[in-house]
């Protein structure tokens, strides 16, 4: 459907952050979350060709369009979710993770998510004291449409509200930390069953992680621009 | 010539208690590389854990079994050295001119050294981030290549209180790695604290250019009737030229299950 072409040199030894020119799309086919429609995913595939040489790296992925926002809900005081400006019903089931000695293949994930969306759920939520789940996980999470609120690796009880009481600071190393949360959201960020990402369990992180990971997941301004001056384009 | 693209290293790797190798990394990856899945070498499990791998080869009960999970030694009664482990292993890739290769780690725990042909690299700690290390000067010319990575465990991994509890003494929380492996009330602790070469290793093969780390956004318009998608993307240019790129994005509608492209 849509095959674009862009120009750009690239100076020795070099990274450069290229931002490709707005894609348009007429009704595009939605995401949509495990019993409120399809899950149509597009496949999207980038390549560059260096000349002289021919192609060099390609990467690939498949992609919803889906708008997930999510706020406080005055009258319930809990999390509203919405789809594609949808309310949703959120059926969800605590997930830990899928082997504890970390066994985690492509087809073990399928099997698992499969029998959480056959149950007729529509979001897992990643608990903090387990993994940053893997990309397996989100692509079959994308495609049986389970959301997915994904919680970074801070716990009530080793991280300040525990008995005894330990590492109110969280980890040793913020730096660290801040490191693998940047990693982390890089890889997971393409998936549209990716809901919510939450700073720990029963707990706050502390106050750098938290204004830090704030900052890192907040809508970018261009996208603030875009939603407020809807007719911009 | 390499192809273009990611090749999994999901097989034939080799482990071994650290304690119980006498060979350097340099060693391992040039004049002494194990022979085989002879003692103390044996058959890994990658991507996986120690105790994963332990569990493969029969050297510890089955821990979600009955009480085995008390029969397996916990870290804090070994030590961390008891669960240090050597992994080995060897590929072929041999690269033509301008390509560039890269040794991906999706995931270790916590901390590690890797050994490639005899050079060391270092594999920082923590357990969610990904290690891309750039190996285009240290393959072997005749495209043979002898890899060896040792892991360490998380820097804490704590003890487990007679009592349990959640997180045993929560000194896991010290590092960026997953907590549950000390126990909680839902589950007993992970002996090895999960420990190991947890998720995917690959070699990637470019040209002189590479992608890296693209994100995609969409926005919506009147509706949901208008959207665009929003495409950035890192290039890095690996060679000592300028590179006149194409960068080149295509979008085509997943298939359903009963159309079929021909």
């Amino acid at each position: 459907e849509h095959h674009h072409s862009y120009e750009l040199s690239v100076t020795p030894g070099s990274l450069v952050h290229y931002t490709l020119p707005p894609l348009f799309f007429y009704k595009p086919n939605l995401w949509w979350p495990n019993g409120m429609g399809k899950q149509s995913l597009y496949n999207i595939e980038i390549s560059v060709d260096v000349k002289g040489f021919g192609e060099s790296d390609s990467w690939s992925h498949q992609f919803g369009f889906r708008k997930i926002e999510s706020t406080i809900d005055q009258a319930t005081g809990g999390r509203l979710f919405r789809v594609n400006g949808q309310r949703v019903f959120i059926r969800g089931g605590n997930w830990i993770l899928s082997d504890g000695l970390l066994r985690l293949s492509a087809k073990r994930y399928m099997t698992d998510i499969k029998f959480h969306a056959d149950m007729n759920f529509n979001m897992l939520r990643c608990w903090g004291g387990g993994l940053a789940e893997r990309p397996e996980f989100y692509h079959y999470c994308d495609i049986y449409g389970l959301l997915v609120w994904q919680e970074f690796w801070i716990t009530g009880d080793c991280d300040g509200r525990g008995i005894p009481v330990s590492n109110p600071n969280g980890p040793l190393d913020h730096n660290l930390f801040l490191l693998c949360a940047q990693d982390t959201i890089k890889l997971l960020r393409n998936h549209a069953s990716l809901a919510l990402w939450v700073g720990g369990n029963e707990q706050t992180p502390p106050k750098d992680i938290n204004s830090a990971l704030m900052n890192y997941l907040k809508l970018h301004p261009l996208f603030k621009f875009y939603d407020e001056n809807s007719n911009v384009c | 010539m390499a192809t273009l693209g990611k090749m999994k290293l999901d097989s034939g790797w080799l482990a071994a208690r650290s304690t119980e190798v006498e060979a350097t990394g340099v060693q391992l990856t040039t004049t002494t590389p194990p022979s085989g899945p002879s003692s103390p070498w044996m058959e890994a499990a990658v991507p996986g854990t120690v105790l994963g791998t332990l569990l493969k080869n029969k050297l510890v009960p089955d821990p979600f079994y009955g009480l085995n999970n008390e029969a397996i030694l916990d870290i804090a009664d070994s030590g961390r050295e008891y669960y240090t482990f050597w992994f080995f292993t060897t590929f072929e890739t041999k690269l033509m001119e301008n390509q560039h290769a890269a040794l991906n780690f999706r995931g270790i725990n916590y901390s590690g050294k890797a050994y490639l042909n005899g050079h060391e690299r270092i594999l920082p700690k923590g357990m969610f981030r990904r290690h891309s290390l750039d190996i285009t000067d240290i393959l072997n010319p005749d495209g043979k290549n002898l890899l060896a990575v040792i892991i360490y465990p998380p820097d804490h991994p704590g003890a487990i209180p007679p009592q349990g509890g959640q997180g045993g003494d929560h000194e896991i929380g010290k590092d960026v790695a997953a907590q549950y492996v000390e126990g909680w009330d839902w589950m007993t602790p992970i002996r090895d604290r999960n420990t190991g070469i947890w998720d995917e290793v690959s070699i990637s093969i470019t040209g002189p250019i590479k992608l890296s780390d693209p994100h995609l956004v969409s926005s919506f318009f009147d509706n949901y009737k208008r959207a665009y998608l929003h495409t950035t993307v890192d290039l890095e240019n690996k060679s000592s030229a300028p590179a006149e790129c194409t960068l080149t994005i295509q979008v085509s509608a997943g298939l359903d299950e009963e159309i079929f492209l021909l």
